[in-house]
């Protein structure tokens, strides 16, 4: 099953 | 001291039509490059970033950077009160807690003052790196927004996978399957008709439906949309917004544990 990512953890906080 | 003029007032309303529903809160940056903003979703899988570009605007006053925070839906109802042919200005004094959209009608026959309350939002900014894509896609937007409407009255998720072949769009649910393929296709009369495929390497991603469905309310602002896909990273879907920025959406993929 495909499990949805976040955003977050591709990009990084500035 | 803020103030922005934008003579084509309607590029804002299709703006927020854009993205009041994938957002419901968020900062605007204004600064010396133009009138910005980057916000996620509730639930942290999709990012917009909006930038209009000082140069775009008739009249562009920004003394010093400042960031307002505004709930996208309230300003969506009043920017609904502006013409479409409206010259749209916002207004914002120094340390204010309000901003002023001004909407003048083209013919200077009716002028009316809208004030909104900011608030303050909490923000995170997330640098988004740049990448080298494996293949990038410039297609129609309503054929964009076509099919993502018709594959999600079948299933929950799109797989999107390009090869030398085309661009694949795929779904899945209880009633079927479906696949829709978009062949390159330049011999068009109107550039802005072309399917374009540039593919470095092919790539085939999964996503939600429903948020491509939510981007493709900014098809409005222009009549072709870019796709930019890398395997395991978010896809980049861009309306570029004429003379005076982009918009971009960001979808994070559902990828197998």
């Amino acid at each position: 099953v495909n499990q949805q990512r976040q955003i977050t953890a591709f990009f990084g906080k500035k | 001291m803020l103030e922005l003029r934008l003579v084509q007032g309607s590029l804002l309303k299709k703006v927020l039509e854009a993205v009041k529903d994938l957002v419901n809160d968020a900062n605007f940056d204004c600064s010396a490059t133009g009138f910005s903003l980057q916000a996620m979703d509730s639930s942290h899988v999709a990012l917009v970033a909006l930038l209009l570009r000082s140069e775009g605007f008739e009249h562009y006053r920004c003394d010093r950077n400042i960031s307002m925070g505004m709930n996208l839906g309230n300003m969506a109802k009043m920017l609904k009160c502006a013409g479409n042919d409206d010259i749209i200005t916002l207004k914002a004094d120094d340390g204010s807690d309000v901003v002023t959209f001004m909407f003048e009608s083209p013919t200077q026959d009716k002028i009316a003052d809208f004030e909104m309350k900011l608030m303050d939002i909490d923000s995170e900014h997330l640098g988004i790196p740049e990448a080298e894509y494996h293949a990038i896609v410039r297609m129609p937007s309503s054929e964009f927004a076509r099919i993502c409407k018709d594959l999600s009255s079948i299933g929950d998720t799109v797989v999107i996978s390009v090869t030398k072949e085309g661009v694949k769009f795929s779904t899945r649910g209880d009633i079927g399957t479906a696949n829709i393929v978009c062949r390159q296709n330049t011999t068009v009369d109107k550039p802005e008709e072309a399917t374009v495929i540039e593919m470095n390497e092919p790539v085939s991603l999964t996503f939600a439906l429903r948020y491509f469905n939510s981007f493709t309310k900014a098809t409005p602002l222009s009549n072709t949309v870019t796709l930019s896909l890398s395997s395991e990273l978010p896809v980049v879907v861009e309306y570029k917004i004429a003379e005076m920025g982009y918009i971009r959406f960001y979808l994070a993929p559902k990828i197998e544990d």
